[in-house]
């Protein structure tokens, strides 16, 4: 996988957010993803685009979230980086 | 998905475009509106949904060209990125709404590969506004990303994929196959009718008998899907719901609304049946029933179906203050509710009770500005709202206000200026002129 610049990954993980694969982040607590919730999150959007499921921003991924697309989310947000207690 | 899935408990939606491209050097507002018109048919084709086109701000599925915030939790982002969005059916007022990014350079029919496909964008927005969600199906219309045209508006055909979830939120439409998958053979090998869109009228032949829209009283008066059609023997104008006239030459009735006899030489009166949105003709004791523009089967049909004396009718309207529609003839009026189908007790009440109408009406609409008209000779008159009172000022003339005619104007064949000559908004060219064809420059 390329090496993201941080703005680079802000942008990945926003989009993440926006289209129902990671909760949208807490405005009270700023509360990071986790690396955990961020790798399923982006497999579930690789396994939802068709790519290769490899966990990380890798360039088919970046240029599929480049794509031009719908607004609406994929998912119910946040279900994809949720569990049971 | 994991979304769980809407839908609407009703089958006759309406649609209305609410807000047009701004920039509409590539897609004229017609084509926009045949563009939406044919995208909503992918769906109605195969499943138990109506859609049709309304004027007026409470549309089930109201379209917008918009962008950046446009305070819907769902901003656009400049050309690229996100291009539109719609809202799920619901009780919620946007249930259904549709917005395009107008920072798209929004195309049709492009020669090239630039711009984003109108129609094949609108087919998958309007998936969500009877309920679907993404799929991660390759070959669906409902992937979230833009993959390019998807051919004619005229002859696409929903993936089978997308036809199985559609069918399993609202059934099957009947005479529809679920059973035949791709490639196997098609349903049917003629293309379906579809409503007529107004056409390029340059080189029709002006027929000698028709009338002048700027010295006739008119026959019948009807707003259907907005728009507005004035009769008048065989014929027929119509102006869209800015009030701009299609063509400045009538239409042959009989050649636009199919399955009228061809000898009919007049109509009674028409309006378009709240609910269902199909159109009534009346013409002496009978009435014909049109999908679109299309004769249902089963008409001509006794207008004493409605409960209506026999002796026919001068007017009908739907008033949009109940929903309920009119019926006038002579000096009475009769109340009439098509949800029920049946006639509203207590009628025929008199006329007059309508303060300022005359009796023995041409016939009446309702307008997009929440305005009832009637029309009586070359006058009309106005009343606002839910008031039984004509308007202070009327009446006013008909062809002056509604079909782009100045005083002492007449387009019959006859009148014709000998030199070049503006009428309202067009030029006429008489030197271009020959075999009866006329030649017309629009300046607006």
């Amino acid at each position: 996988a390329p090496s993201l610049s941080s703005e680079q990954l802000d942008t990945g993980v926003d989009w993440l957010s926006k289209f129902g694969y990671l909760p949208p982040p807490d405005p009270v607590t700023g509360q990071l993803q986790t690396k955990e919730a961020l790798t399923k999150a982006i497999k579930a959007m690789q396994r939802f685009g068709g790519l290769k499921e490899t966990g990380v921003f890798d360039q088919a991924t970046l240029g599929l979230m480049k794509t031009p697309r719908c607004s609406l989310p994929d998912v119910s947000e946040g279900t994809v980086g949720r569990r049971k207690r | 998905s994991l979304i769980p899935q809407n839908k609407w408990n009703k089958r006759h939606l309406s649609w209305r475009v609410r807000t047009y491209p701004k920039d509409s050097a590539l897609l004229g507002r017609d084509t926009v509106r045949a563009l939406m018109y044919y995208a909503l048919k992918v769906w109605s084709d195969i499943a138990p949904l109506n859609f049709h086109e309304v004027a007026g701000s409470d549309a089930d599925i109201q379209i917008d060209f918009t962008k950046a915030d446009h305070d819907d939790g769902y901003p656009f982002d400049g050309p690229g990125g996100t291009v539109a969005h719609a809202f799920f059916p619901g009780e919620r007022f946007t249930a259904g709404d549709t917005h395009f990014d107008d920072d798209e350079a929004w195309t049709f029919r492009s020669p090239d590969s630039h711009g984003m496909d109108l129609f094949a964008v609108a087919v998958h927005e309007f998936g969500h506004a009877i309920g679907l969600v993404h799929t991660s199906a390759m070959e669906s219309i409902m992937r979230p990303y833009y993959q390019g045209p998807v051919g004619d508006p005229l002859k696409y055909d929903l993936p089978y994929e997308d036809k199985v979830r559609v069918w399993q939120l609202y059934g099957v439409r009947d005479s529809v196959s679920h059973t035949i998958r791709p490639g196997g053979p098609s349903q049917t090998a003629e293309p379906p009718v579809l409503l007529d869109l107004p056409e390029n009228r340059s080189n029709v032949l002006l027929a000698q008998d028709a009338p002048d829209r700027c010295s006739s009283h008119f026959d019948a008066v009807a707003q259907i899907r907005g728009e507005a059609f004035f009769f008048k023997g065989k014929y027929f104008w119509r102006l869209t719901r800015e009030k701009h006239l299609v063509s400045l030459r009538p239409a042959q009735i009989h050649r636009f609304w199919r399955g009228l006899p061809t000898n009919l030489d007049s109509v009674d009166a028409v309006y378009e049946r709240p609910g269902d949105h199909k159109i009534v003709f009346f013409k002496g004791l009978k009435y014909w029933v049109f999908k679109d523009n299309i004769v249902e089967e089963g008409y001509p049909r006794p207008i004493s179906d409605f409960g209506l004396p026999l002796e026919g009718l001068d007017a009908a309207f739907v008033w949009l203050h109940n929903g309920k529609t009119y019926f006038f003839k002579d000096n009475h009026y009769w109340r009439y509710d098509d949800h029920l189908r049946h006639m509203d007790l207590g009628y025929p009440k008199d006329s007059t009770l309508w303060k300022g109408l005359p009796p023995h009406l041409d016939d009446a609409m309702s307008w997009s500005d929440g305005s009832s008209y009637f029309f009586k000779g070359k006058d009309y008159w106005r009343v606002p709202g839910s008031g039984m009172e004509v308007e202070a000022g009327y009446p006013r003339l008909i062809a002056k206000d509604w079909l782009l005619c100045t005083e002492m104007q007449s387009d019959s064949p006859d009148a014709e200026p000998k030199s070049t000559e503006t009428r309202g908004n067009v030029q006429h060219h008489p030197d271009h002129a020959e075999n009866g064809y006329e030649v017309c420059s629009c300046t607006s």
